[in-house]
């Protein structure tokens, strides 16, 4: 399972028109000055996946995640996110070569998830995905500053990562 | 319990000596404190950098020490696989050989699963498939297809180039 | 007590506005959380990067970060100056338009003080005045004066053209 | 008052040989390698000046900053670091045109401080530099990782940095 593409909307400075960035299954790299938007483009990944901490996102609350505007542009009303993973060895329990998985958050709070374009409760949708193996809190997502703090581990907090992962 | 751990543990620290010798030219494993009293106390990082004396990795040069934890972290990750990587800009203390070392290092382990890498490297960049730019225009991010005659640009914040 | 600290806060925010501006062309401020609790509540170090919205400092990017603490640091020495300052890679995650005007700063700075920094960054060894390249051998450091076509073999760390 | 000089010898990587760096009273800037011993550099002068916590020095004890040798070289004997600072405006109350500082550091954990060549006690050479407003501690050094700290202060902790300084 890779990504294929991500479709963003309203997530953070992503803005208000829908953002396609397509992926090779290989090596990708993303740049660009501090404070453009590159870890925002992961975070509307991990979004999309079912995170659910806003700490985690960098945000004081999840609806603090839309995009919030310029200082001559309106904020948007909603988020929508959808990233779609290839499913040709059918990891994921779908009949179809991709699996589109898409997280609408409105203002009010209020999420909606959808598989495949069809609408899901959330539970189906992180059971879905944790079938393949994918969470948001997976040991695969490597975020801004984790290294830094992992090199700063004592010994005691180096064997408790390990229990941690065991 | 402590079966589950130490298999675990011995399974991370071969693939870390394997991934630390490719990045380094040098040395690592894991150690436990006291393989008596495993819960109750730490597990040592152990680092020999090339030419010179084993330092447990809270000892060595802040790069070091970020080698030493990427060298961890990508051993975890061949023990426990997934299908896709993200890395958020784990090259920032890295000189200039060892990102490159780094660089070589994720494009082979690309070969198996995807790698979606933040970074501000030219060394890493350049070892890329793809590579996108991400500038701001009035408070919104644009991304762009990356051209190699962008590079300058796109990192330096210089959009006027763009395309 | 409180005019003690709200002396040396006004201090401190004046010189913190001229600097991340000169910095950024944006704006940076001090806020007191509660006017009325000082000692209770905390301050708030407000960032309006170029064309975005102001936001606390705690809610920008890595790098915008790194901008603001480092315009903090050095509007606290510009209330309690020095006659020499060291600074250890305080550029690390700073991109290369935001690394070549703090190294114009730095600069600028250096008129009045003696400024002695460590970085790995090319853009700011270009605006030094004098520059040492160390690299080991043999479990030692060497320290040599840096000659620009030595620039990518030090912070690379193929020493071979060192003289 | 600034540093002229650098003179080090048994000091961490810095080796057995004393090791020359001259400086210029303007912009100086060090460069090189991951672990080349750049920051070992930054420590042999704060060591010099009076820094007494192996924690700020990366060590853990003092006695650990000695030269340790590699695999086919010895450990050294002891530490001696000296930096000669300027004085032409006499901000040191001694007189004479540049001040050197210098600080032994036996293997028995024994100091020894010299102020221009004259053995002194450590209280002397404290209050002679604190005069100067030279301190290990002062706000003049800005050790590697501590602008990440800074970064991630929250409000009271700001507060509480703004207290301390002020
Ligand atoms: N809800 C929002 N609406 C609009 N902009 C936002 C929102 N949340 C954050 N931002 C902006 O996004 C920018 C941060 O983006 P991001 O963290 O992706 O930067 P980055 O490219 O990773 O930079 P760095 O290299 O410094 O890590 C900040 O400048 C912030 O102002
Ligand atoms: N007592 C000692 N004797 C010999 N070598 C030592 C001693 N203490 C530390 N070292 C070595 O010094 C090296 C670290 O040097 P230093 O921290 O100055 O590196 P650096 O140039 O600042 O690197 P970075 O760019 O990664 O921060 C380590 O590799 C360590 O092995
Ligand atoms: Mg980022
Ligand atoms: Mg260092």
């Amino acid at each position: 399972v890779f990504i294929r593409k991500v479709e963003a909307r309203g997530f953070k400075s992503l803005g208000d028109k829908t953002v396609v960035v397509k992926f090779e299954p290989s090596f990708n790299a993303i740049t660009g000055p501090n404070g453009s938007g590159k870890s925002n483009i992961m975070d509307s990944i991990l979004f999309c996946l079912g995170q659910n901490s806003p700490k985690k996102l960098r945000v004081d609350r999840l609806t603090s995640l839309i995009y919030d505007g310029g200082p001559s542009v309106k904020r948007s009303q909603s988020i929508r996110v959808s990233v779609t993973l290839d499913n040709t060895k059918r990891q994921i329990p779908l009949d179809s070569d991709t699996v589109t998985v898409t997280r609408e958050l409105r203002q009010t709070g209020e999420n909606i998830y959808l598989l495949n374009g069809k609408r899901v409760t959330k539970n189906v949708m992180n059971e879905t995905l944790s079938i393949a193996l994918i969470s948001p809190e997976g040991l695969n997502f490597v975020p801004q500053g984790i290294i830094t703090r992992l090199s700063e581990l004592v010994p005691d907090e180096k064997r408790g990562l390990i229990e941690e992962i065991v | 319990k402590r079966h589950v751990f130490l298999t675990g543990f011995e399974k991370i620290d071969k693939e870390l000596r394997v991934i630390f010798t490719n990045l380094t030219g040098g040395a690592a494993w894991l150690e436990l404190e006291d393989p008596d009293e495993i819960f109750s106390k730490g597990v040592f990082l152990m680092t020999q950098f090339l030419d010179k004396l084993p330092r447990e990795s809270s000892a060595v040069s802040g790069g070091e020490k970020t080698v030493s934890a990427i060298s961890f972290i990508l051993a975890i990750q061949s023990v426990y696989p997934s299908h896709f990587y993200m890395f958020d800009e784990i090259d920032a203390h890295l000189d200039v050989r060892n990102s490159e070392r780094l660089a070589d290092l994720l494009r082979e382990r690309a070969v198996n699963a995807q790698i979606i890498a933040v970074t501000l490297k030219d060394t890493v960049l350049a070892r890329a498939s793809l590579v996108y730019g991400v500038y701001m225009e009035k408070g919104t991010s644009q991304i762009v297809k990356y051209r190699p005659d962008l590079a300058v640009a796109t990192t330096s914040g210089k959009q006027q180039q763009h395309q």
